[in-house]
């Protein structure tokens, strides 16, 4: 079962996930659900930002609040849930 | 609880719905169903009534949709996002949309509801005999016109209960030919066509013309999906072939290679490195039911809640035994009052904390009551020479009062990831449970009561605190002489506990020491990708472990394996 080589990583036609770095995965979801503005997105979060964002989600989601995208914080932003925002309209 | 933003709410009381198209992965009744049980939930502790209608526009407009589907709000293929809707008001207000990249399900696997045959609408049941072979999917053995059908019961040979499976050559959903089957072939754009196609359609959906000639008819109707169906990709619907060629392999099952997310895929054609076509693997899929509870509280004015049991906790997780939470009760109830309904009872509080898809509490997570501790602890005597890393294998593997415990030959050592002591041991089995056998072949701790079981063959011994019972004979249980003996255990929550043998599984309930009935189950239908001869089954840290020889499969609580590797390194952690 285990590969002799590293296991290559494929592109799959219609993938619409694809392979996402952690950081690009984060603003994507703090800003998909309302914790960063639109402006701050398409800056770039500052890790000030990222930090108070996170805080923001993981408090809402009844996460440990660490500011950080620690794996608890990353697994629940790979679970899968509900379109609608958490913050905003 | 949250409302939305001026605590929008409906005008009146009694709304309507209607439900625009529907999923392929379901039964059309079955999706009827699931939706009027959601509305449910909230008629039960309201003055609202909820009425469906068949045209016209109604209150909630209801939806299935793939990517981009006309609101501006796309969803993102398969997982992440399942469903969205909007809070009351006119247009688009109340509609909620369901993501049909998803599997729909009712949460624990592929429905396949019957039509004809002699069932009455029965749900297939898997797996089932047929001319004393076993079938785990529909099949069209036994018949001339290749209509796919499947038995209801166990047993055909025995029961002769059978009915005919989804598939367009049976009935088409939507379209304009009130239900009737495919035709093939049939022309479109001048093209001959033998199956269904997404042709001609930006929505993804299969369709197919009911006559000969599309181009003359324009008569059509969309393809359900088959038992075998892919989800998403770029096949959806489309079955996969076995074997398929990937990056020059062959595979003859689902694989997760080639994917970061360990997701399981195959091929819709014999060769991925040429044609490029695939989709993923039927998994448990997400509960229609659940997801449409959810939505239909956005329907009706609740925003997200931050409390983790709350229906409208934004995060899904399958539970069985649904019930409201009194936090979505409050706000709804803020939002339309109580009404008549009985007055709702506060559910039993759900100990766990943990938003995972197990229905509850489960193996490793700590609990509040007080740890048991192991049945005698004066004369334990300990033999460093005798090293876990050299072991090739273990009798058995179980975490024991938050400890994995690694037993050999009436010996055992221990392993603990939380105080990084590392290995501890050899430990005698028979200093720490005497009267137990020295080789056993499973064992389990009891969450609830913190008794530990151990099987040996056709025996079972039940250990609390110094007092012992046992050896008595599995068939006590309900098991039957099919199981030799127990290769693993898996602590399920709420006294359920699944004991492995061969390649099947039964549920325990550890409180009245019976078997469920419905069981056993074959291992593969539920827990694909792992060996169906795997020599120890385990739970620790929410995720089931499967081992054979010196290697380990990890399967995720959605029962996809996330990692494969060697028990020495990764679990032990021998250097």
């Amino acid at each position: 079962p285990l590969q002799s080589k590293p296991q290559a990583l494929v592109t799959f036609p219609g993938d619409l996930v694809g392979t996402r770095s952690d950081l690009e995965l984060a603003e994507s979801y703090l800003l998909r659900f309302g914790y960063t503005a639109e402006a701050e997105a398409r800056t770039g979060l500052r890790q000030l930002s990222l930090g108070k964002a996170l805080r923001r989600m993981q408090k809402q989601l009844g996460l440990e609040e660490t500011g950080q995208l620690d794996a608890d914080t990353l697994e629940a932003m790979r679970a899968p849930r509900c379109g609608v925002p958490d913050v905003g309209t | 609880f949250l409302t939305f933003e001026g605590d929008l709410k409906w005008d009146h009381m009694d709304l309507t719905y209607r439900v625009m198209n529907y999923s392929p992965d379901l039964d059309r009744a079955v999706i009827d169903d699931a939706f009027k049980r959601a509305f449910k939930v909230w008629s039960d502790v309201t003055p609202l009534t909820f009425t469906q209608i068949y045209s016209g526009e109604a209150d909630i407009m209801i939806m299935f949709g793939s990517g981009e589907h006309g609101d501006g709000y796309p969803f993102d293929g398969k997982d992440g996002l399942l469903a969205h809707a909007f809070p009351p008001g006119q247009g688009i207000q109340g509609d909620a949309h369901f993501d049909d990249d998803e599997f729909w399900t009712l949460g624990t696997g592929l429905v396949v509801k019957t039509r004809q045959g002699n069932a009455e609408g029965a749900d297939c049941h898997f797996p089932f005999t047929f001319e004393g072979r076993s079938y785990s999917h529909c099949t069209t053995e036994g018949r001339k016109d290749g209509l796919p059908w499947c038995a209801t019961t166990p047993s055909y040979d025995r029961d002769k209960k059978y009915g005919f499976c989804p598939s367009e050559l049976l009935y088409t959903n939507g379209g304009n030919s009130d239900g009737a089957p495919c035709i093939f072939p049939f022309i479109f754009e001048g093209i001959s066509y033998d199956s269904c196609t997404t042709v001609g359609r930006s929505d993804g959906y299969r369709w197919c013309a009911t006559t000969p000639n599309f181009d003359q008819d324009k008569k059509y109707g969309f393809c359900p999906n088959r038992d075998t169906a892919v989800i998403g990709g770029n096949s959806q619907g489309d079955p996969c072939t076995f074997p398929f060629t990937f990056l020059g392999q062959s595979y003859s099952a689902c694989t997760s290679q080639g994917r970061q997310d360990g997701k399981l895929w195959c091929a819709t054609t014999s060769n991925y490195d040429t044609d490029k076509k695939w989709g993923f693997c039927p998994d448990r899929g997400y509960s229609i039911f659940l997801v449409a509870a959810h939505e239909f509280g956005h329907s009706l004015g609740l925003d997200h809640s931050s409390v983790r049991q709350a229906l409208m906790y934004p995060m899904y997780s399958y539970i069985q035994d649904f019930q409201l939470d009194p936090d979505d009760i409050q706000g709804i109830q803020y939002l339309y009052g109580r009404g008549s309904g009985p007055e709702p009872t506060i559910p039993a509080p759900i100990p766990t904390e943990d938003p995972q898809p197990l229905p509850t509490e489960a193996g490793s997570t700590s609990t509040t009551e007080e740890e048991m501790p192991e049945p005698t602890t004066e004369a334990i005597t300990v033999d460093p020479r005798q090293d876990a890393c050299v072991e090739k294998n273990f009798d058995a593997i179980t975490e024991i009062n938050g400890e994995l415990h690694f037993f050999k030959d009436g010996k055992y050592w221990t392993h603990s990831s939380f105080w990084k002591s590392g290995i501890q041991g050899a430990f005698s089995v028979a200093d720490t449970w005497p009267s137990l056998p020295a080789a056993i072949d499973a064992a389990f701790q009891d969450v609830l009561t913190k008794r530990v079981f151990f099987f040996a063959g056709r025996q079972f011994w039940v250990f609390s605190g110094k007092s012992m019972v046992g050896p008595r004979g599995i068939e006590k249980l309900g098991i039957g002489k099919e199981a030799s003996r127990i290769s693993g255990a898996l602590q399920r929550g709420r006294g359920k506990v699944l004991l492995f043998s061969g390649e099947s599984y039964w549920r325990l309930d550890v409180k009245v020491q019976r078997v469920d009935k419905g069981y056993p189950r074959a291992t593969d239908d539920v827990f694909t990708g792992v060996p169906l001869d795997a020599r120890n089954v385990f739970l620790y840290q929410d995720k089931y472990y499967f081992c054979r020889g010196n290697f380990y499969w990890r399967m995720t609580p959605r029962y996809q394996v996330d990692r494969v590797g060697y028990v020495k390194y990764d679990i032990l952690q021998c250097p």
